[in-house]
């Protein structure tokens, strides 16, 4: 049994379509950088969180393997339990075969209840795979499917329009240079940041500036007089507008999207990325980043 | 070998909680931290 360590913060929303197995029955995913194993509900799950989603049946695929490991992933807000298999999985048009994932048998709790994907697809390093198993990634790699060992992501404001690109990168997606960053732990896409203007500072000099350490209300009709958050990385400053970080809320309401973390730690998520395009290059061991 | 997946971006589940009015109480039975997830983000304590 491996355990892996993983957490949501409430705010997933980007997710793609993946297949799994013969014929292929279809999954949304998350696709996470926080993690390194793909899993799906299976039929076997009796939890309203698989109940409500998209269950994997391994006796309508025909290239099915089972394992007989187990799995275990527990996060903040619940878990899911498992087995391993092994199957064909497709993303997009890279066909992987013989991989192995996991399939819930049980997803306590409600957070998986109202989410609207069905499984977890992580683009972490191989450490933080459960004990065994190559990530999705590593074996389109190993398998000589991809043009370089890199993906890149770009993220859009809209419904539609973003993207995962399996092996390359989209010059139609940034514009000027690339910014490459050393990874200083390999494992959740770990970069050394320098500091943060205004967060560090804040706007009054005293305590701790609350818009950057909670989420808050503010004034939708300020937002334009709101100050840049400038993140410091690589000694390279990567602004983030107000306009990037602030959202409307059901009700009309604006609230500021920053949320408190322990420790020194910044998870640049959607509202970064939105506004920065990545590259998470494995043969360099770096982060690309460039103006969306 | 370059290629593409398409995302969807949907509701976020924080809004789907507050308009089915379970936010309030999903806060009051789950405590969470987003930094949790990251144990090894410092090995050397050298943040």
């Amino acid at each position: 049994v491996a355990t892996e360590p993983l957490l949501n913060a409430l705010d997933v929303e980007y997710y793609g379509t993946i297949s799994i197995g013969t014929p292929p029955q279809d999954f949304s995913v998350v696709f996470d950088t926080g993690s390194s194993d793909l899993w799906v509900p299976s039929v076997s799950c009796p939890s309203l969180a698989c109940q409500t989603h998209q269950m994997f049946d391994p006796s309508q695929s025909s290239t099915y393997k089972s394992t007989g490991l187990s799995l275990s992933i527990h996060y903040g807000t619940g878990e899911m339990e498992g087995t391993v298999g092994s199957d064909t999985v497709t993303v997009a048009s890279l066909v992987d075969t013989n991989q192995l994932f996991g399939l819930s048998t049980a997803e306590p709790g409600q957070f998986f209840v109202h989410v609207q994907f069905d499984g977890i697809l992580g683009l972490g390093y191989p450490n933080l795979a459960a004990d065994g198993i190559t990530p999705v990634f590593d074996n389109l790699v190993n398998q000589s499917l991809l043009q370089e060992n890199l993906f890149s992501v770009y993220l859009s404001r809209e419904a539609a329009g973003s993207m995962v690109i399996f092996g390359g990168i989209d010059e139609s997606y940034f514009t000027g240079p690339i910014n490459w960053i050393p990874v200083s732990y390999q494992g959740y896409w770990q970069i050394s940041m320098d500091r943060d203007y205004f967060c560090s500072t804040g706007v009054t000099g005293a305590g701790s500036p609350p818009l950057c350490s909670l989420q808050h209300s503010v004034n939708c009709s300020s937002i334009p007089a709101m100050p840049d958050v400038i993140f410091v990385i690589d000694g390279v400053q990567y602004p983030v507008s107000a306009l990037a970080y602030t959202e409307q809320v059901s009700g009309g309401s604006c609230m500021s999207s920053f949320q408190d973390t322990s420790g020194d730690l910044w998870i640049l998520g959607d509202v970064f990325i939105r506004v920065y395009y990545s590259i998470f290059d494995r043969a360099n061991n770096r982060v690309g980043l460039a103006k969306a | 070998g370059v290629t593409r997946l398409p995302l969807e971006r949907g509701k976020k589940l924080r809004e789907v909680l507050r308009e089915k009015d379970l936010l309030q109480q999903f806060f009051q039975q789950h405590h969470y931290d987003i930094g949790a997830k990251f144990p090894h983000a410092f090995p050397n304590g050298t943040g």
